[in-house]
């Protein structure tokens, strides 16, 4: 800009269908982008500044997002995937947001978010009994996902399937259980004839599945109930490239390997693998 | 014809430009 010019800013409102088409299309980008955690919806457009660029327009968002109960690697569409209720201990996104639009047309050229649970306080005003989310490396927590797995794995007729992320638990404390959430993948070995895990490698072209299971403490033992989702394969894509934008809502972290992106508009999942209750 | 200023600002609607609206709900 020469000396002494500002740059031309124009007034937005936050409810402008420019806005909010500006905003959708910054959480499908964010979806497409995340491996891990749960996709999010938008839920309020906080704040837009739009500035004139010598090539079109800068738009400049913070939105606020609410997580759904599809996992990252789901291939549900986002308008399919309901959101995480208050009393299953809502987490919401806040992003920062920057576009731009060209001969009219957006692109995502800059994405920051974070995600936060909601406070136990507001759980529980809406819900005494209702279990928080708990943290993802407890032990009961960990016990149970390997449990789970065992068990769907040892009732799969076909691939062993591997922990790829641990995505939500909850400890119960009547009856005292335990409900986890974890992703798995497909790998080279059967499952039925899996002597040594560490040597199954995950499959070129990968198949993800998304898990939910109870495991219950009984008197002498335990009952662990699971039910597992696989998707369809997904193709072979390239990494991303070091220079892309920076995305990602940070969700729970998991000791497991990174799956590789997945294309945002995969067609739903097309086989459901159980419920295996053990 | 009587004009009222002070009171005809005062009975339009406020419309404020940012945050928008909460699609589900807030946390």
């Amino acid at each position: 800009l020469p000396n002494g010019l500002s740059p031309a800013y124009r007034q937005l409102n936050c409810d402008d269908p420019e806005t909010e088409q500006a905003a959708l299309l910054a959480v499908d980008y964010i979806n497409s982008h995340i491996h891990q955690g749960y996709k999010h919806v938008l839920n309020q457009i906080d704040k837009v500044q739009v500035w004139a660029q010598p090539t079109g327009e800068s738009f400049k968002l913070e939105i606020d997002t609410l997580e759904t109960t599809c996992h990252a690697l789901d291939p549900t569409p986002l308008a399919n995937c309901s959101v995480r209720q208050l009393t299953q201990h809502a987490v919401e996104g806040d992003c920062d947001v920057r576009l731009l639009k060209q001969n009219g047309q957006f692109s995502v050229s800059f994405v920051k978010c974070k995600s936060s649970p909601d406070s136990a306080e507001d759980v529980r005003k809406v819900c005494l009994d209702c279990p928080l989310l708990a943290p993802l490396n407890d032990t009961r927590v960990v016990h149970a996902v390997e449990a789970a797995l065992a068990a769907f794995n040892a009732q799969n007729n076909g691939s062993y399937f591997q922990l790829v992320e641990i995505s939500r638990a909850q400890l119960v404390p009547l009856p005292v259980s335990v409900h986890v959430e974890f992703a798995v993948a497909a790998t080279d070995c059967v499952a039925k004839e899996v002597i040594d895990p560490a040597k199954c490698n995950l499959l070129a072209e990968k198949q993800y599945g998304f898990c939910k299971a109870t495991l219950t403490e009984k008197v002498g033992g335990e009952d662990v109930a699971v039910t597992c989702t696989v998707f369809q394969t997904q193709p072979v894509v390239p990494l991303p490239q070091p220079d892309g934008p920076d995305v990602g809502v940070p969700g729970p972290v998991a000791d497991a390997a990174t799956p590789e992106p997945s294309p945002a508009d995969l067609p739903v999942a097309s086989l459901v693998v159980g419920p295996v209750v053990v | 014809k009587v004009a009222h200023p002070n009171t005809a600002a005062a009975a339009g609607p406020v419309v404020r430009p940012c945050p928008g609206r909460i699609r589900y709900f807030k946390i």
